[in-house]
C-alpha cells in the first residue's frame, strides 16, 4: 500500500479484498470499509499509509471489551471444556494446555471424552504420557458423560486444580451429537455448580465462511467462553474471528501454531492485526 | 437464495426499460457474492463471473422473458462445466500392485479417508493392504490399525521410529507377499509451506511411484484453498481430489477453487465419520450446493 499515491476506489477495493482473502467475509469486510470511508471523510485522511493504520485500528477495535485469558474457579477443580468439528485440533490443544497449566504449578486431569473415534482414547493416553499427566478414560464406545462424571470425582478426590476434558469431533448440524453434547455440559455443571469454567470452541484457522455456523449453533447448544483458533502456523489469517466476535460476542482466547505442545499462544490482537496485512 | 435474489434485481431492471452494461454488472455483482458467501477463492470469483458476463452478454439476456432465470442456467451449467465431469475413475497398474498415496492438511480427512477408500475397492473385488506412514501423530498407527480390524482390511506397520519413505517401500514388497493388488497410503498432516514435510512427500513418490496422489480436502477450507492446493500440486503433483465432511453444511466453494488452479478431477466425497461414507463427485449436485 505504501506504493500507492493516492486514495482512490481502486485503493478502497484493494482493503477490501484483504480483508476478504483473510476469511473476514464479504459482510463483515464490507461493514469495515464502509465505516472506514466515514472515518476517512471525518478525518480528511489523505494518505494510504494512514488509511492502513486506521484500518488496523478499527479492526483492534472488534477486540476490546474482551475477557482475556482462562477463567479460574475459587473452587477446584476448574473445568474446561473442548468442543469443536472433527479434525480442527482438540484433542492437539488439550495436550498443550496441560503442559502450559502443569507448567505453572498445577495439578491437571484430563479426561479422553471422546469414546467414539478409533483411537482417540489412545491419542490423549500419548499426549498425558507425555505431558505427565494423569488421564481419565473408560473402554472404546461407553458414554462420554459417564467420563466426564468419573473425571469430576476423580478430579475433586485427588485435589485437581484443573480439569480438561476433551469430546469427539461432531458437525455442528449433527443434532443427535448436539445433543450428546448438551447433556455432556448438563452433567458436568450437576456435579461442579458454575461448571465448565471454560467451554472453548476449537476452530481450525484455514476453515471459511462455516465458521460463523459452528460458533452460532456451539453456543446455542453449551454456551461457548471462548475459542481457541488452531492451524495459525499455516497460511491461513483466521479473518473470520472478526465477524465471529461481532456478531456473537465469542472471545478468541489461545491460538495454536504448530503441533508439538509448546505451540501455544495467547491471543495478541496486535500480531493478529498485522498478520493479516503481511 | 441467488435465484431468488437475481429475480428481484431483474424485476425492478425491467421496470427502468432497457438492460445496459452496468444492469449486467449489478446482477454480476449478487453471483460473486453468493460465490464468496461459499467459500470460493476471490481470484477464481473474478475468472469466473468474467467468464458469466461474456456468456450472458452473447446470449443477450436483455431480450430474454425470463433474465433472472437464463442467469441462474448460465452460472449453473458454467459451474458444472468447470467442475469436469463426474470421473471418480482410478488409475490401475497393468501390473499389480496399484499405489494409491493420500496427502493433505492436517485434520482434513486422510486416514478415515484411506480406510473408506480401501472398504470401496474391497467391495469392488480388490484385495486392498492400507499403509501406516504417519508415524508422527500419536496413535495414528494405532488409528488405521483399529480401521483395518473393523474392515478386515490388513495394515502394514513399521512403527513409529522408521523413516515414511523406507515404511512405503516395504508396503510395496509385502503388498506382492500378501496377494494385495492395491496399496493405499496414510501420510501425515502437514502444512504446504513446511518445505522438509513436502520434500518427504517428493522422496515418498521417487521411490514407490505412486499411480495415483489423491489430496483430501476438507470441505470447509476458506480462502486459502488456492495457495494450498496449487502448492501440493507444484510440489508433489496430484491426479485427483478428495472433498471431506460434505456431511456438514458447508457450501463447499472449494470444490470450484481446487479444481479451478490445479485442472485436477474431484473424485470422491466424504459424507460422514464411518467407513462406508464415500462417494462418487457428481458435480452438478456440488455446483447446486455451492449456488446455495
Ligand atoms: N500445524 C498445526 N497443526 C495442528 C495444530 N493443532 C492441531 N494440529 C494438528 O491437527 C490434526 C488434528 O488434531 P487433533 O487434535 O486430532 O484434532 P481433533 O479436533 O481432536 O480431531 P477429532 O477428535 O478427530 O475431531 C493433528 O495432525 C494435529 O497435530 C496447530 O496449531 N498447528
Ligand atoms: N463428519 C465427517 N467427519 C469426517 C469425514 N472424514 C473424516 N472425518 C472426521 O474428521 C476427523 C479427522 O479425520 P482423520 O482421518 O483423523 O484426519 P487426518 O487427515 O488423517 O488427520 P491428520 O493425520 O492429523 O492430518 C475425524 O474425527 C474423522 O472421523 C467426513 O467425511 N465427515
Ligand atoms: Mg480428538
Ligand atoms: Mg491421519
Amino acid at each position: 500500500f505504501s506504493m500507492r499515491k493516492k486514495i482512490d476506489e481502486e485503493l478502497w477495493e484493494e482493503l477490501e479484498e484483504v480483508l476478504i482473502c483473510s476469511d473476514m467475509g464479504v459482510h463483515t469486510s464490507n461493514m469495515i470499509i464502509e465505516d472506514l470511508k466515514k472515518k476517512a471523510r471525518e478525518l480528511k485522511i489523505k494518505e494510504p499509509e494512514q488509511l492502513v493504520e486506521h484500518l488496523k485500528e478499527r479492526i483492534k477495535e472488534c477486540f476490546s471489551n474482551r475477557e482475556l485469558g482462562l477463567f479460574t474457579a475459587e473452587n477446584k477443580p476448574t473445568i474446561y471444556l473442548m468442543v469443536g468439528v472433527n479434525g480442527s485440533g482438540k484433542t492437539t490443544t488439550i495436550g498443550k494446555l496441560a503442559r502450559r497449566l502443569k507448567n505453572s504449578g498445577n495439578k491437571v486431569i484430563i479426561a479422553a471424552g471422546d469414546t467414539f473415534r478409533a483411537a482417540a482414547i489412545e491419542q490423549l493416553d500419548v499426549w498425558a504420557q507425555r505431558v505427565g499427566v494423569e488421564i481419565i478414560k473408560n473402554k472404546q464406545g461407553s458414554d462420554p458423560a459417564s467420563v466426564c462424571f468419573d473425571a469430576i470425582q476423580a478430579s475433586k478426590a485427588r485435589g485437581a486444580d484443573y480439569l480438561i476434558i476433551d469430546t469427539a469431533g461432531r458437525l455442528q448440524t449433527k443434532y443427535n451429537l448436539m445433543n450428546e453434547l448438551k447433556k455432556i455440559g448438563k452433567i458436568i455443571s450437576r456435579e461442579v455448580s458454575d461448571a465448565p469454567h471454560e467451554t472453548l470452541l476449537v476452530l481450525d484457522a484455514t476453515t471459511g465462511q462455516n465458521s460463523l455456523s459452528q460458533a452460532k449453533l456451539f453456543n446455542d447448544t453449551v454456551s461457548l467462553t471462548g475459542i481457541v483458533l488452531t492451524k495459525l502456523d499455516g497460511t491461513a489469517k483466521g479473518g473470520m474471528i472478526v465477524a465471529i466476535e461481532n456478531e456473537l460476542g465469542v472471545p478468541v482466547k489461545l491460538v495454536g501454531v504448530g503441533e508439538t505442545m509448546e505451540d501455544l499462544q495467547d491471543f495478541d490482537p496486535q500480531a493478529f492485526t498485522d498478520a493479516l496485512f503481511s | 437464495s441467488l435465484g431468488e435474489k437475481l429475480q428481484g434485481i431483474f424485476k425492478n431492471l425491467k421496470r427502468k426499460g432497457k438492460l445496459k452494461e452496468q444492469d449486467v454488472d449489478s446482477v454480476l455483482r449478487e453471483v460473486r457474492l453468493a460465490l464468496l458467501e461459499a467459500d470460493v477463492n476471490l481470484k477464481v470469483v473474478k475468472d469466473f463471473t468474467k467468464q458469466v458476463k461474456e456468456k450472458a452478454v452473447g446470449q443477450e439476456i436483455w431480450n430474454s422473458l425470463t433474465p433472472a432465470q437464463l442467469i441462474i442456467k448460465i452460472v449453473k451449467d458454467q459451474l458444472t462445466e468447470l467442475m469436469g465431469s463426474a470421473n471418480s475413475k482410478l488409475t490401475f497398474a497393468p501390473q499389480p500392485p496399484t499405489i494409491l498415496m493420500l496427502i493433505g492438511l492436517q485434520g482434513s480427512g486422510k486416514t478415515t479417508t484411506v480406510a473408506k477408500l480401501s472398504n470401496y475397492l474391497k467391495k469392488q473385488g480388490r484385495n486392498p493392504l492400507m499403509v501406516a506412514a504417519d508415524v508422527y501423530r500419536p496413535a495414528a498407527i494405532h488409528q488405521l490399525q483399529v480401521l483395518g480390524e473393523q474392515l478386515k482390511i490388513p495394515v502394514f506397520s513399521m512403527g513409529d521410529k522408521q523413516d515414511p519413505v523406507n515404511v512405503c517401500s516395504g508396503a510395496v514388497k509385502k503388498a506382492v507377499g500378501l496377494g494385495c493388488d492395491v496399496i493405499i497410503i496414510d501420510s501425515a498432516g502437514r502444512l504446504h509451506i513446511d518445505e522438509d514435510l513436502m520434500e518427504e512427500l517428493k522422496n515418498i513418490k521417487l521411490k514407490v511411484r505412486p499411480h495415483e496422489i489423491l489430496l483430501v480436502v476438507d470441505s470447509m477450507i476458506g480462502q486459502e484453498s488456492v495457495n494450498v492446493a496449487k502448492t501440493f500440486e507444484d510440489q508433489v503433483g496430484i491426479d485427483g481430489v478428495i472433498l471431506t465432511k460434505m456431511d456438514g453444511d458447508a457450501r463447499g466453494g472449494a470444490a470450484l477453487s481446487v479444481k479451478a488452479v490445479t485442472g485436477k478431477p474431484i473424485k470422491f466425497v466424504g459424507i460422514g465419520e464411518k467407513t462406508d461414507a464415500l462417494e462418487p463427485f457428481y458435480p452438478e449436485r456440488i455446483a447446486s450446493r455451492i449456488l446455495g
